[in-house]
């Protein structure tokens, strides 16, 4: 089924960010980022742990400065260890 | 600024480096000279010198490649990731990778390359990603930073002097990595068939083989172990170690020889040491340990004596009830005595002359016997 514009760009969205907090954050393999929790989750975890580490307001949410953030060029060597 | 995990770091102040291929974005004088201007901002805060080779083996490799490039991380097209570098140490590490589908240029208008190899060196040299957005090891790339005006930051240079010191210092500042001791004849051989070990302890990943004055020092990261003078890191702990562990909660390494013990943390001797065993509890018929080990999980400290053991909690400083009973009834298939041991993997790694049991607490049995100095790869 192909998918309307909107849902398309929220999914690779969410991929991005996914990928993006598996890479750098360790965030784990399997976890679904679309699974809302009354606790926040891993995503939010790793979303608030990624805003303090590179010094953005740390809200735990995916606002446009964080988005930003994760767009711009960067060092491909993970920012936490394991 | 941060170091990588087990703070690995070269052991010898004279590094080599090599350019393996350049990027047709730049004529190669200009590449060269973005690598040569990048390591000597890290050359003017340490005693690390460079020198360029442009055959055979390098500590540091730089290359510039595309997507899959053979070592499991691909590069990602143009944007994003830009480079990464590996920490210090043998083959791969050490080595920096750029990414050829970025369009480098000597200044701004594209990546500018010297900003990045900067960067990408200070891996190389043992440092990870800083917190500090004024740092040089900030993890995002800075297009309004200016390469003409770059400086390392405060934290940069603290962090790099964190493992090398600065250039001003002695080589016998404790600052500086002691130099490994070249083997000699009056020195033990890693792959001797027959070497037995004093002690063994794990000290913050690493693993430390204790044996008369010296001591191996092997990283899980590499695969030959530095080895050094137990003098060189520590001037106040004897030779001839009889047992050592590490508490990983209180990041300090025990040791003990005879009736005495001693307390370190990273390369400081703690104040107050060295005490008496039997403060830890022990009877006045116990003169000596054999090997010690620490149970991560358990908070437990086991201290191994003759044929028997005893158990110590860590957490409310005393030795529990019930103790000393024969190691042979709680560790079967470990030898009545034993020389050393340590926790890996969740496993007991017991050290009885030339060999080496591997027990698992779980299954409470020896899962494999080995020779005792298979850590290093003999």
């Amino acid at each position: 089924y192909p998918l309307n514009g909107a849902a398309r760009k929220e999914g690779s969205t969410t991929d991005f960010v996914q990928q993006y907090l598996e890479r750098y954050y360790n965030l784990a393999k399997d976890t679904k980022a679309f699974v809302r929790r009354r606790d926040g989750g891993p995503v939010v975890d790793k979303l608030r742990e990624m805003q303090k580490f590179l010094g953005l307001e740390v809200t735990g949410k995916l606002d446009s400065d964080t988005l930003d953030m994760m767009h711009k060029p960067r060092c491909g060597v993970p920012d936490v260890g394991d | 600024f941060a170091t990588f995990p087990g703070m690995p770091k070269w052991r010898k102040t004279h590094l080599t480096y090599r350019v393996m291929n350049y990027t047709l974005d730049l004529p190669r004088d200009a590449v060269d000279s973005a690598i040569e201007k990048a390591l000597s901002l890290w050359e003017e805060v340490t005693p690390l010198t460079f020198s360029r080779t442009d055959e055979g083996e390098a500590d540091i490799k730089i290359l510039f490649a595309v997507r899959d490039h053979g070592d499991f991380i691909p590069f990602d097209g143009p944007g994003k990731v830009l480079g990464h570098a590996y920490p210090p140490g043998p083959g791969i590490y050490g080595d920096a990778h750029f990414d050829d589908d970025e369009q480098w240029t000597r200044d701004t208008s594209g990546t500018n390359l010297f900003l990045v190899a900067a960067h990408e060196l200070g891996h190389s040299l043992g440092l990870f990603h800083s917190a500090d957005p004024r740092a040089l090891m900030y993890p995002v790339y800075n297009a309004h930073t200016d390469p003409a005006r770059l400086r390392l930051s405060q934290d940069d240079v603290a962090g790099i002097q964190s493992l090398y010191g600065s250039p001003s210092v002695s080589p016998d500042d404790p600052a500086v990595p002691p130099e490994p001791v070249p083997p000699g004849p009056e020195t033990p051989a890693a792959c001797d068939p027959n070497l037995s070990f004093d002690a063994i302890s794990t000290l913050r990943g690493e693993i430390l083989f204790f044996k008369d004055r010296h001591f191996w020092r092997k990283s899980l990261r590499t695969l030959e172990p530095g080895f050094y003078l137990i003098s060189s890191f520590w001037p106040s702990l004897p030779s001839g170690l009889d047992a050592a562990y590490e508490d990983t909660s209180k990041d300090i390494v025990f040791v003990f020889k005879g009736n005495q013990f001693w307390a370190v943390k990273g390369t400081e001797a703690q104040a107050g040491y060295p005490k008496s065993i039997h403060t830890l509890g022990f009877p006045s018929t116990v003169r000596k340990i054999d090997a010690a080990v620490f149970d991560k999980e358990k908070k437990k400290t086991y201290f191994f004596v003759g044929d028997k053991y005893w158990r110590f909690d860590e957490n409310s400083q005393s030795m529990e009830q019930g103790f000393p009973r024969l190691i042979v009834d709680d560790f079967p298939g470990v030898e009545l005595k034993v020389d050393a041991v340590f926790q890996e993997f969740g496993f007991f790694y017991f050290f009885r002359g030339s060999l080496q049991f591997e027990f698992d607490p779980d299954a409470r049995m020896v899962t494999r016997t080995l020779k005792n100095n298979n850590w290093f790869y003999c």
